[in-house]
């Protein structure tokens, strides 16, 4: 799965 | 950041706003579930650990730092200064059946397996039904919700609908793709769905609103 880390989502 | 985002992140901060200002103007926390309070401090507390190891942007520091200060007030009006106003006698909703499931499915289910991960991982399950003691306070009493507690509930639930929108929006701009945080995020919105029909109905036509148990 393509995820970005770090979360840049609040 | 994309206008869905942004729109988002405000009306889940006018949520916050507005429910300290409920409670401060009316000096009371009568129909507030105190129980959802400590699980959003609960969640806040848990994700924006990384406010101490990784910087996003000013804007996102910023708004974190507010929401655990918001929330923080919050549970310390109604389980300090209004403690007297808070109805516990309806907020009777079980958290560790909450709680707990969803510590184990975030040590299991996760994108990786560290502590600020699995935390990050524990937040996102959590604040997917960390409503549902406020819900379940508002059918259970069979009292009218206040129009401004229907609001809030509307502001909160709407943020995470719009973040469905912008993750749709990233995916296809960014390759953006967080498995995890959509699938929880989805749920959450549905667990809305519901008061979102008695919300539009009823109290965009003056009328107050009641969830029927």
């Amino acid at each position: 799965l393509n995820h970005f880390r770090p979360h840049d989502e609040l | 950041m994309n206008i869905f985002r942004l729109v988002g992140d405000l009306s889940h901060l006018a949520a916050l706003i507005i429910l300290l200002l409920k409670i401060w103007k009316s000096r009371s926390c009568a129909g507030v579930s105190g129980k959802s309070q400590i699980m959003f401090a609960m969640v806040y507390m848990t994700r924006y650990l990384d406010l101490f190891t990784t910087f996003v942007s000013v804007y996102n520091s910023v708004m974190k730092v507010v929401f655990l200060l918001f929330s923080f007030v919050t549970v310390y009006l109604i389980y300090f200064k209004f403690k007297a106003t808070y109805d516990g006698n309806h907020d009777t909703f079980r958290v560790e059946f909450l709680v707990v499931p969803v510590a184990g499915l975030a040590v299991l289910v996760n994108h990786e397996f560290s502590f600020l991960e699995i935390l990050w991982t524990f937040s996102i399950y959590l604040e997917s039904v960390a409503i549902l003691p406020q819900l379940f306070m508002i059918s259970k009493t069979g009292c009218e919700a206040e129009t401004i507690t229907s609001h809030y509930l509307f502001a909160l639930g709407i943020y995470r609908a719009l973040y469905i929108a912008n993750w749709i929006f990233r995916y296809y701009m960014e390759g953006f793709f967080d498995f995890i945080a959509i699938v929880a995020g989805c749920v959450q919105t549905i667990l809305y769905c519901d008061f979102f029909y008695l919300y539009v109905t009823k109290v965009w036509k003056g009328k107050r609103l009641t969830i029927p148990a």
